[in-house]
C-alpha cells in the first residue's frame, strides 16, 4: 500500500483516455483498458465507468518523454508506465509511454498486462515484493488467454475495498514457495547447466554456483508454451529441452520453439492409450530417455529415434522403493532423483537401489 | 559519482556508464536524493543504503554494491510509480 493507504472514497470510479497510440487500433486500446479494469472489478465492490469528457477519476494519457508530470519517461523499454496513486488532480491517472512498442499479444509490452498493474496503483496498490504477482515491478508477459488475478494482489486490494458479490475466477493462484514442507514438483530438467525446476506457471533456475534459486514465470521465457509442465528433459548433444504438457510435446533451443513442434507425443511411439507423461529422464551414458506416465515407464533410444522394445514396464519393479508414480526425475553422476510428492529417491542406476531418501525442498537447500 | 567504488574489484568490473544507470534507477525509484557537491562521500553512503533497500526488495543478496546481478535486474522493462511523498 502506499502511506495512510490511500484509497477511493466512492465504487463507482470514472475513466476517460485522452489520446491513443499508433501501435493498435483504437478499439483494441479500449478493449485492453476495459479487460484491465475488469481485473480489478471482478475481485471488489469497484464499478468502473468510461467517460469522454470532463475529469474522470482516472485520467489514461499515453507521452513520450517529459509528459506534463514531471516524472518524465525514458525512451524505448526501461520504464514502461506510471500511474498515481488515489487522490484529487493527477491522483488515480495513469500514464504510458509511447516510446514503447504496445501490442495485444507478447510481440511489444502488452498493454492489457500493463495496464492492469497500472490501474492497481490507481486505485491504491503500491509495487509487491511477491514475483507472481500483477503488483510486482518488472514487466513479465503471462499469456494472453485472460488473467486470472494472483492471490497476493486478491489480497491487497480486497483489505482497501472489500470482495465483490460474484468473482468469475475464485481459484487465484500462489505463488509456490520454494521451502514449503508440502512442495510438489511438475518437472525437473537441466539447460545448459543450470537446473529447471518447474512448479505451476513458475520455473525456478537453480545455478551450480548460486545457492538462491530465482522464480522465473514460463511465459516470460517461452510465450507459446502451456503455464503448467508435466514432464520436461534435456537433449545435450542437439541443445534441445523437451517439454510435455497433456498430449503434446515442444522442443526449444535456448528461447525458440523448434521448428516442427510441438508434436504430439504419439509421434515418439506412445500408445494412444497414454494422456500425458508425468516425468522424464535422459540418461547420458545410455543414450536413453525415460518416460514415466502413470505406474508405468517406457525407455526411448534417442539415437535411432524409436521406443525401445519390451516396455512399457511396471516402475515398482525396475525401481523398487520410489513408489508407483512419479511427479519429475533428473539424472546426475550416475544417480537418478525421483520426485514424488514431498520426497525424493536417490537412485543409483548401476547397482540399482535407493541410496539416500531426501525431502523435496532439499534440491533448493532448504 | 557519487557512489561507492572504494575496492578496486568493483571499480575493475563496472564502468562509469553503468554507475550512472544505477544511479538514475535508484533516483527514480528509491527516492535517492541529489546531494550537493562537496560530500560526495556521503552520497555514496546514501546509494549504498539504497542499493541494500533495492537489493532486499528483489530478494537479491544484499550487499549495498552494486554488481552484475543488480544491475541486470535494473535494466529490465519496469514500471515507474511516481512516489507518493513527493507528490503528497
Amino acid at each position: 500500500f502506499f502511506p495512510r493507504k490511500l484509497k477511493w472514497s466512492h465504487t463507482n470510479i470514472t475513466y476517460r483516455i485522452l489520446n491513443y497510440t499508433p501501435d493498435l487500433k483504437k478499439s483494441e486500446v479500449d478493449r485492453a483498458f476495459r479487460k484491465a479494469f475488469k481485473v480489478w472489478s471482478d475481485v471488489t465492490p469497484l464499478n468502473f465507468t468510461r467517460i469522454r469528457n470532463g475529469t474522470a477519476d482516472i485520467m489514461i494519457s499515453f507521452g513520450r518523454k517529459e509528459h506534463g508530470d514531471f516524472y518524465p519517461f525514458d525512451g524505448p523499454s526501461g520504464l514502461l508506465a506510471h500511474a498515481f496513486p488515489p487522490g484529487p488532480n493527477f491522483g488515480g491517472d495513469a500514464h504510458f509511454d509511447e516510446d514503447e512498442l504496445w501490442s495485444t499479444d507478447s510481440k511489444g509490452y502488452n498493454l492489457f498486462l500493463v495496464a492492469a498493474h497500472e490501474f492497481g496503483h490507481s486505485l491504491g496498490l503500491e509495487h509487491s515484493r511477491d514475483p507472481g504477482a500483477l503488483m510486482f515491478p518488472i514487466y513479465t508477459y503471462t499469456g494472453n488467454k485472460g488473467l486470472l488475478l494472483p492471490d497476493d494482489d486478491v489480497q491487497g486490494i480486497q483489505i482497501l475495498y472489500g470482495a465483490g458479490d460474484h468473482d468469475p475466477h475464485p481459484d487465484h493462484p500462489k505463488t509456490p514457495e520454494k521451502c514449503d514442507a508440502n512442495l510438489t514438483l511438475d518437472a525437473i530438467t537441466e539447460l545448459r547447466g543450470e537446473m529447471v525446476i518447474f512448479k505451476d506457471r513458475f520455473f525456478w533456475r537453480l545455478h551450480p554456483q548460486m545457492v538462491e534459486a530465482d522464480l522465473v514465470q514460463i511465459k516470460s521465457f517461452w510465450p507459446e508454451i502451456p503455464s503448467k509442465i508435466d514432464a520436461a528433459y534435456e537433449h545435450p548433444t542437439n541443445d534441445h529441452v523437451l517439454l510435455f504438457r497433456g498430449k503434446k510435446v515442444w522442443a526449444l533451443n535456448a528461447y525458440d520453439i523448434v521448428e516442427g513442434y510441438p508434436k504430439k507425443i504419439y509421434e515418439l511411439g506412445f500408445p494412444r492409450s497414454v494422456k500425458g507423461v508425468d516425468a522424464a529422464v535422459h540418461i547420458k551414458d545410455t543414450g536413453k530417455t525415460l518416460f514415466f506416465a502413470g505406474e508405468k515407464y517406457w525407455s526411448y533410444d534417442e539415437q535411432n529415434q524409436v521406443m525401445e522394445k519390451g516396455y512399457p514396464r511396471y516402475i515398482e519393479e525396475d525401481f523398487p522403493g520410489i513408489g508407483h508414480r512419479v511427479d519429475a526425475a533428473y539424472e546426475k553422476n550416475g544417480y537418478i532423483y525421483f520426485f514424488n510428492g514431498p520426497l525424493q529417491f536417490e537412485f543409483n542406476i548401476w547397482s540399482e537401489r535407493i541410496m539416500r531418501v531426501l525431502t523435496t525442498t532439499s534440491i533448493f537447500w532448504c | 559519482l557519487p557512489i561507492s567504488i572504494s575496492d578496486e574489484d568493483d571499480s575493475d568490473e563496472f564502468t562509469r556508464e553503468k554507475f550512472e544507470l544505477a544511479e538514475r534507477y535508484l533516483k527514480r525509484h528509491y527516492n535517492l536524493q541529489s546531494n550537493p557537491a562537496g560530500i560526495q562521500r556521503k552520497a555514496g553512503d546514501t546509494v549504498t543504503s539504497k542499493l541494500r533497500e533495492m537489493q532486499a526488495f528483489f530478494g537479491l543478496e544484499v550487499t549495498g554494491k552494486l554488481n552484475e546481478e543488480t544491475y541486470e535486474l535494473m535494466q529490465q522493462p519496469r514500471c515507474g510509480v511516481p512516489d507518493i511523498g513527493e507528490y503528497n
